[in-house]
C-alpha cells in the first residue's frame, strides 16, 4: 500500500542517511542482521562481491565443525533424515580473550582455571538455544590415566542482564557435571546449557566466565605401578558450542516437514486439510489413550 | 460427387516420407516440455569457499522447458492455469502463458566461517528443486 511504501521509503532514505549499503536494506527484519546465507547473497546480486572479508577460526574448532557437518548432511549437503533433534542451527564460538588465573593444584587434582569471554553477537533474535557445551580438544600431549572424572565449577563474571530473573553477577554455578577424560577422545562436551540458557533468551551479547574443575581418578581402576599424580593440564581453552532452533521461515523445520508434507503456504485450502487432520489427529490420539486405559 | 472424391483418393493421403508417430508427439508432449535440470556448482566458482566450508558441491537445479497446452493433473497444476492458457491463446497474448516453475523443493546444510571468525552450521530450507510444475 502507499503508505508503507512511504514507510519503505522512509526508512531506506534513513538508513542510506546513516551510509548502510542500500543491499543491507532487503535484510529480513530480524532485528539484526539477517543471519547465515541471506546477507551475502543479497549483497553478491547487489555488487557481485561475496561474503565479507573474515576472520580465520581456529583449525581445531574447524575440524570439529566438520566432523559435525558429515553426522549431519549427505555429501549433496542435505539433511540427513535420520536424526531426531530438532536444532537446525549450529554455532561454534572460540573465546575472544580468555587467560589463566592460577597454575591449579596437582595434589587434589584442581586443574588451573581460565577466565573467557565470548562473543554471541552472530546469534540472532530468531535463534532459540536448545543445548550449549563448552567443548575441550585434547591432544595427544595431554598426559592422563585412562578415565578421570571431574567436578566443573563455573563462574559467570559479569551482569548487565537485561532481565529480572537473573541474579547480579559475578554469580557462581557449580556443576556436577561429571565426565570422563579417556585417552581415546579428542574431544570432550562440559553441557552449560542450565546456565546458559536465560542468558541467550535475554540476548545477552557476550558471556564472560571463568572455569575451572577438580578431577579425581576412576576409583573402579585398579592402581597400578605407572600410576602417579597426572599432570592434566589443558593446552587450549574450550570453545563455546550452541544448539539452536532457528525460527525464521528461510531455516529448515525438520518436524515441520515430516509433519506436513506441503506448507499451508503453498496451497491454501490445505489450512482446511490441516485443521481437519489435527482434529482428527486429537480424536485419534484420544482414542488410542482411551484403549490404553482399557 | 463420387468422381471428384474418386479423383483425390488416389492422391497419397500423406508424403511418403512421413512418420506418423512424430506427427501425432507433436500434440501429445511438446519438443523440450517442462521439466528438471541440474546445475552444478561449487562455492569456489562463486569465490564463495573462503567463507563456506561445506557443501563443496551444490546442485540447486532448475525447471525448463514448455509447458502442454492441455496441462492437466500431469504437473499438480490447478485448473487456473488452463484457463490462463486460453486467455492467452484466444482473448489476450499480452496475457502470459503458464511458466514451468520448481513446485517442491529439498533443504541444504552450510557450513560457513562468520565474519567474526565463529563457524555456523544452519540448515535452510527450499534451496534445492526437486519438482517442477507449470502455473
Amino acid at each position: 500500500s502507499q503508505a508503507s511504501r512511504g514507510d519503505a521509503h522512509l526508512t531506506s532514505s534513513s538508513e542510506l542517511e546513516s551510509g548502510a549499503e542500500p543491499w543491507s536494506l532487503l535484510q529480513p527484519l530480524d532485528g539484526r542482521g539477517g543471519s547465515g546465507l541471506l546477507s551475502p547473497l543479497f549483497k553478491v546480486l547487489y555488487d557481485g562481491q561475496g561474503g565479507a572479508p573474515r576472520l580465520q577460526p581456529d583449525s581445531r574448532a574447524l575440524r570439529y565443525m566438520k566432523r559435525l557437518y558429515k553426522a549431519y548432511a549427505t555429501k549433496e549437503g542435505i539433511p540427513k533424515s535420520n536424526r531426531s533433534h530438532l536444532y537446525n542451527t549450529v554455532r561454534l564460538f572460540t573465546p575472544c580473550a580468555q587467560h589463566k588465573q592460577d597454575s591449579g593444584d596437582q595434589v587434589t587434582g584442581a586443574l588451573p582455571s581460565m577466565d573467557l569471554l565470548f562473543s554471541l553477537d552472530r546469534v540472532t533474535a530468531v535463534e532459540h538455544l536448545l543445548k550449549s557445551v563448552l567443548l575441550y580438544t585434547l591432544n595427544n600431549t595431554v598426559s592422563f590415566p585412562s578415565t578421570l572424572k571431574c567436578l566443573c565449577n563455573l563462574v559467570i563474571k559479569e551482569s548487565g542482564f537485561s532481565n529480572r530473573t537473573l541474579p547480579r553477577a559475578p554469580y557462581s554455578f557449580t556443576f556436577n557435571s561429571q565426565f570422563e577424560f579417556r585417552k581415546k577422545h579428542k574431544w570432550v562436551e562440559v553441557d552449560v546449557t542450565a546456565l546458559l540458557q536465560p542468558l541467550v533468551a535475554s540476548n545477552k551479547r557476550s558471556i564472560h566466565m571463568s572455569v575451572d574443575f577438580t578431577c579425581v581418578k576412576d576409583q573402579l581402576q585398579q592402581p597400578s605401578a605407572q600410576d602417579h599424580p597426572f599432570n592434566l593440564t589443558l593446552p587450549t581453552p574450550p570453545s563455546l558450542l550452541l544448539y539452536l532452533n532457528d525460527t525464521s521461515a528461510q531455516a529448515y523445520h525438520r518436524w515441520y516437514s515430516l509433519h506436513y508434507k506441503r506448507r499451508p503456504s503453498q496451497c491454501p485450502h490445505q489450512k482446511r486439510v490441516l485443521s481437519a487432520y489435527s482434529r482428527e489427529e486429537e480424536a485419534s490420539g484420544g482414542v488410542r489413550s482411551s484403549r490404553h486405559r482399557r | 460427387d463420387w468422381e471428384t472424391g474418386s479423383s483425390d483418393l488416389k492422391k497419397p493421403l500423406v508424403p511418403a516420407s512421413f512418420n506418423l508417430s512424430d506427427y501425432f508427439k507433436q500434440f501429445l508432449f511438446p519438443q523440450n516440455e517442462c521439466e528438471l535440470h541440474d546445475f552444478r556448482l561449487s562455492f569456489s566458482q562463486l569465490k564463495w569457499d573462503n567463507w563456506i566450508v561445506a557443501p563443496h558441491r551444490y546442485n540447486p537445479r532448475y525447471c525448463k522447458g514448455d509447458c502442454p497446452r492441455a496441462v492437466g493433473h500431469r504437473y499438480g497444476s490447478p485448473v487456473h492455469t488452463m484457463v490462463q492458457n486460453i486467455i492467452y491463446e484466444k482473448l489476450d497474448s499480452s496475457v502470459p502463458k503458464p511458466s514451468c516453475v520448481p513446485a517442491k523443493y529439498n533443504p541444504l546444510s552450510v557450513l560457513t566461517i562468520e565474519p567474526d571468525g565463529s563457524i555456523a552450521y544452519k540448515e535452510y530450507e527450499d534451496m534445492i528443486a526437486t519438482k517442477c510444475t507449470c502455473r
